[in-house]
């Protein structure tokens, strides 16, 4: 463990605890992309398939369980929910989110590391996570007002894997590991997909005015 | 193709 990867984790596990408190005070979705959280729990139920082959570490196995849960639980308020569901913006998260599945699980059959089911569902999980916040920056350009808490939870979601991005410098040069290039790509291009959100994000925060993407 | 990397991260 490096500090980038434990802020990095830290990140990922704040964006989803404000969403979730978003959620929970506000009893609304709106401006939350229900398809981005989908993606998201097959991203996590894809990849976190060792839970239960591979003890690594107390850490490792809570955080996932963590992840997991979270994300089934922001999908059951966006879906099911009596009062959150009247707040999802329906009409405009339309993007068809799963049309971006098979192709990362093609992908996934065709470039990873070892043929063997748990690491093609691993190799599919770091393709569809790599797209999977598509529909919510979609949503964002379409939602006029972007309430704090939205744009906080993208920012951490964004930063978590631009951390990893350090982390994976940090391994390869110090602990010697071995190239991940699958994993490197996939984060370089999860993480590019966040940079005008960025650029916006930093602005509106500089000049303390309301976050709002171009359309 | 490599070996899959330590799959240690979340």
């Amino acid at each position: 463990m490096n500090i980038f990867r434990l802020a990095g984790d830290m990140s990922h596990l704040l964006s989803v605890i404000l969403l979730l408190l978003k959620i929970r005070t506000t009893k609304s979705c709106a401006g939350i992309s229900l398809k981005t959280q989908e993606l998201y729990v097959v991203v996590f139920l894809a990849r976190y398939l060792n839970l239960f082959t591979r003890y690594y570490s107390f850490y490792n196995t809570v955080m996932k369980l963590v992840f997991i849960a979270t994300s089934v639980c922001i999908v059951w308020y966006m879906r099911f929910h009596k009062v959150v569901k009247q707040t999802y913006n329906k009409d405009l998260d339309t993007f068809r989110h799963y049309v971006v599945i098979p192709p990362c699980f093609l992908l996934a059959l065709l470039v990873h590391h070892e043929f063997t089911v748990m690491e093609v569902l691993w190799t599919f999980s770091l393709y569809l996570e790599a797209v999977a916040i598509l529909p919510q920056l979609i949503l964002l350009q379409r939602t006029r007002n972007i309430d704090n808490l939205t744009g906080n939870y993208i920012f951490l979601l964004g930063a978590y894997r631009a951390l990893y991005l350090l982390n994976w410098i940090y391994r390869f040069f110090m602990e010697k590991a071995q190239a991940r290039w699958i994993s490197w790509i996939s984060g370089l291009v999860q993480t590019a997909l966040y940079a005008d959100f960025f650029y916006y994000y930093i602005k509106s925060w500089k000049n303390n005015e309301k976050l709002k993407l171009p359309a | 193709c490599q070996s899959s990397p330590v799959k240690d991260e979340l």
